[in-house]
């Protein structure tokens, strides 16, 4: 669930990535969106020093997929004491490739007049899932069955409070999609696609028993 | 809706899975 967001792509909520103290003064707090099919970074700065920051630049390290600012990181004015601004940067996905470990870390530097401070943080997948990644029923079929066994993972999924319509909704707004819906010996089964940025298609079977909070996907 | 076969198809999916 997202608080606030009954509709629309889940946002986590903003977490610090650079304390004040790590960074002469400088907090960086955030978190990462996807909106209408454009990727963004929603960071707070706040001056914790008691000098005027000015002078702001962002860069990413290379990343899994090619995650980069699509402008420059603009201020509107310097940061005073005391001050906090808020900003969305837009993302591309065009940036230079190298897989990370885990594969959505994101390492960051970011400069004032002060000094340069860095930082990783994780974003969510559900920001790379495209809007066009509902694969044709009979693709699927064909592709889930050339899936080899040792590219299939499972998981169990706790305490999930919601019937399998509920569920397929809100994994819609986050552009996972339902293929398909059986009801077998009383479970549903959900067949689901989703398309990351770089291409990648995921194929998903969610299995829900009816009374029951925990799923398992696989 | 257009009786293609994959209905029936998705069905034996399901109960594959099931009962593997």
């Amino acid at each position: 669930s997202g608080v606030g967001m009954p509709t629309g792509s889940y946002v986590v909520p903003k977490t610090v990535w650079l304390p004040a103290m790590k960074a002469k003064g400088l907090e960086i707090s955030g978190t990462f969106a996807r909106r209408m099919g454009t990727i963004q970074m929603d960071v707070t700065f706040t001056n914790k020093a008691m000098q005027i920051m000015t002078d702001f630049a962002i860069q990413f390290n290379r990343n899994s997929f090619g995650l980069s600012p699509a402008a420059p990181l603009q201020l509107a004015t310097p940061l005073s004491p005391n001050q906090t601004i808020e900003v969305s940067l837009p993302l591309s996905t065009v940036g230079p490739v190298m897989k990370m470990d885990p594969l959505n870390n994101l390492q960051v530097a970011v400069k004032n007049n002060i000094d340069v401070f860095y930082f990783s943080s994780l974003y969510p997948i559900n920001i790379l899932f495209v809007e066009d990644g509902k694969m044709e029923r009979q693709v699927f079929l064909a592709t889930w069955k050339d899936i080899p066994s040792d590219n299939e993972a499972q998981f169990q999924i706790k305490d999930c409070h919601l019937n399998s319509d509920a569920v397929s909704n809100k994994l819609q707004s986050n552009n996972i999609f339902t293929i398909a819906k059986r009801n077998v010996e009383g479970q549903d089964m959900l067949y689901q696609s989703m398309k990351l940025t770089n291409g990648i298609w995921i194929l998903a079977e969610l299995r829900i028993q009816p009374g029951s909070p925990n799923f398992t996907v696989s | 809706e257009i009786d293609d076969g994959l209905d029936e198809a998705f069905s034996r999916l399901a109960e594959s899975r099931n009962n593997p």
